[in-house]
């Protein structure tokens, strides 16, 4: 017979949630030229066996919610980032150059379990 | 909510807060890089960071380097000088010794290029420094020219490669002693329209703005992109 599906509420699966860091609430607006600020989202929710399937996991996080179900004392898959870009930033610094830096991998654009 | 700042400037790579005096103003390839890079991670098409395509050479690191340097004034006749003396001295010291130099480009904006302000034409002179600039000789003593060049005026930006002679003010700082430049007028375009040689000089000593354009490829952080490449 089908495991009753636990009732989970979908806030609490593992999605992104978005947060937005504006420079000026740190005053790095005073050298930092571009961008305003920028986008720290970060991955958080539950990862239940039922939906690894659907929740942009990957085989191995569906084999560790399988064993989970079997033994608790196995961590459950986790919610960590899948698709990442990276930020450029202009500023400028006590020498009065003025900087142009890539970060890569500094935004999470896509959540799912891992 | 107190946020790492300290963590979060050495992740940027830098050491404390900038506190800058007042802003540089940003040439535009610097905002069309910046731009380019955020439209492609905002529509998600992945590049290569450490590739600068708008410039078509390798780095991550980009820095226009103001010059600090000062004019200097002759004590000869105005009609026997040049029209223009000055020591141009760029700060290298921002360029971590891991990073590898890729470019620099020397920017010499003349003033704006219009055509309400025809004058005369200039002959350009570039020489390094190579010896420390003995304050009572007006002028410091030029070691190797590498830039004698005849320009209409108004001109605007005009565009120097510089990595060779920044490579070697990285490599060895104490031979960063500056570039000294002279632009002198050569006699007039149009015979029809007198100029006064000593508001030109004046106007040209006004629009001159000097910058140093380097590029640098930071390994640690680009080793990726050229396993990825291959």
């Amino acid at each position: 017979a089908a495991i009753p599906a636990p009732k989970v509420s979908c806030k609490n699966l593992c999605h992104r949630h978005q947060l937005f860091i504006n420079f000026r609430d740190l005053g790095w607006h005073k050298w930092i030229i571009a961008p305003k600020g920028f986008m720290a989202n970060y991955c958080h929710g539950d990862c239940p066996f039922s939906l690894t399937t659907s929740l942009n996991g990957s085989n191995y996080a569906f084999m560790q919610a399988l064993m989970h179900a079997v033994d608790p004392a196995i961590p459950q898959a986790v919610c960590i980032p899948t698709k990442l870009s990276p930020i450029s930033m202009l500023y400028q610094d006590n020498d009065d150059n003025v900087i142009l830096r890539h970060y890569e991998d500094m935004v999470v654009d896509e959540c799912g379990c891992g | 909510f107190q946020f790492q700042e300290h963590a979060f400037l050495q992740f940027l790579g830098l050491d404390k807060v900038p506190s800058p005096q007042k802003f540089q103003p940003v040439p535009y390839i610097l905002k069309k890089i910046f731009h380019d890079q955020e439209t492609a991670a905002t529509i998600g098409i992945s590049r290569d960071l450490c590739y600068v395509k708008e410039l078509g050479v390798q780095g991550n690191i980009l820095r226009l380097l103001p010059d600090q340097g000062f004019f200097l004034y002759s004590k000869n006749l105005p009609q026997a000088s040049p029209c223009l003396q000055k020591l141009l001295y760029f700060n290298l010291s921002a360029v971590k010794d891991e990073e590898r130099l890729t470019m620099a480009q020397l920017g010499l904006d003349l003033g704006p290029n219009t055509y309400y302000h025809l004058g005369p034409d200039l002959e350009l002179v570039l020489s390094l420094v190579q010896e420390p600039h003995v304050w009572d000789r007006s002028i410091p003593k030029p070691g190797k020219m590498f830039v004698l060049q005849s320009v209409p005026w108004p001109q605007g930006v005009l565009h120097f490669n510089l990595l060779e002679v920044a490579k070697d003010w990285s490599n060895n700082p104490q031979k960063n002693l500056g570039l000294f430049l002279e632009i002198l007028v050569k006699g007039q375009r149009d015979s029809g329209v007198n100029f006064q040689l000593e508001d030109t000089c004046a106007r040209l000593r006004c629009s001159l703005h000097a910058s140093l354009l380097v590029v640098t490829l930071n390994p640690k952080q680009c080793h990726s992109s050229s396993r990825k490449r291959r």
